[in-house]
């Protein structure tokens, strides 16, 4: 199973 | 800030849940009680705390203040935390340290204890709590513990796939594969062995395995977990506290492009 994935592509920074 | 614990050992747990997924965090106090988010340095896990007053026996914040700790100093301090002791946290107004009083009336013993605290300048990431997910599943977390202790011995991926069967977590290693089936149950007994999923599709996610045996260090907060889960999205893995609030982890998945 491939690529970790990071938060910063999901959530926005406030 | 003036809040007293009339168990330390609330506070302990609460710390020692999150203490080696991040090494600092800044905890937010208003009226409201104390809240906190951190994530880790590779910035895959992100751990969210929530103090309510209602975990407090006593609980007072005149203004709202920060407060930026060192995780590993502040774990120091709370190994001296027993079940018999209660414990106050003082910030004074200018707030430059963390006081720390154990007080155990009965053994006419008192601890006090003084942590520097340090500002952190973290970005914080806008997660909604109330996020909505195709899954929900809340179950044991001492069954969720050992089965990611089980598995993750295996591959360093962790694959969680719900349908209307129930939950499948699933490891496949090198040289061995594992796969664990939980069907949804009613123990009248003992409830917290309920298993229930409630879902509007099916998932099918990966993630890192030294992530979740971060995540089950959480389980001494609560004997059940809650897990939500969306296609391509991050998870949480949810422990609530009995008198409110609790620790939350949310995980960015594996996938292939």
């Amino acid at each position: 199973k491939g690529n970790q994935k990071r938060l910063d592509g999901f959530f926005k920074v406030k | 800030l003036e809040a007293k614990f009339d168990d330390s050992t609330i506070f302990k747990k609460i710390i020692d849940s999150f203490k080696d997924s991040v090494t600092q965090i800044n905890f937010v106090c208003s009226e409201s009680g104390i809240e906190a988010q951190a994530i880790d340095d590779s910035r895959v896990l992100l751990v969210t705390v929530s103090i309510p007053p209602s975990c407090f026996e006593s609980y007072r914040c005149d203004r709202p203040t920060t407060i930026g700790v060192y995780l590993a100093s502040l774990a120091k301090l709370l190994k001296s935390a027993n079940t018999n002791s209660s414990l106050t946290l003082y910030v004074a107004d200018k707030p430059d340290e963390l006081l720390l009083l154990f007080e155990e009336p009965k053994n006419q013993k008192s601890m006090e204890y003084k942590l520097k605290l340090v500002d952190i300048t973290a970005d914080m990431l806008e997660v909604d709590s109330d996020m909505k997910s195709d899954v929900t599943v809340e179950m044991s977390s001492v069954e969720f513990t050992k089965t990611v202790r089980d598995l993750t011995q295996l591959s360093d991926s962790f694959t969680v796939s719900v349908t209307k069967d129930g939950i499948v977590f699933s490891v496949q290693g090198d040289t061995a594969q594992g796969k664990v089936l939980l069907q949804p149950r009613e123990d009248l007994a003992d409830e917290s062995n309920n298993l229930s999923i409630s879902m509007s599709k099916t998932i099918d996610l990966s993630f890192a395995s030294k992530y979740l045996l971060d995540i089950i260090k959480a389980a001494s907060i609560s004997n059940k977990i809650f897990l939500k889960f969306s296609d391509d999205t991050p998870a949480l893995f949810e422990f609530k506290m009995e008198k409110g609030g609790g620790v939350g982890f949310y995980l960015a998945p594996k996938y292939d492009d």
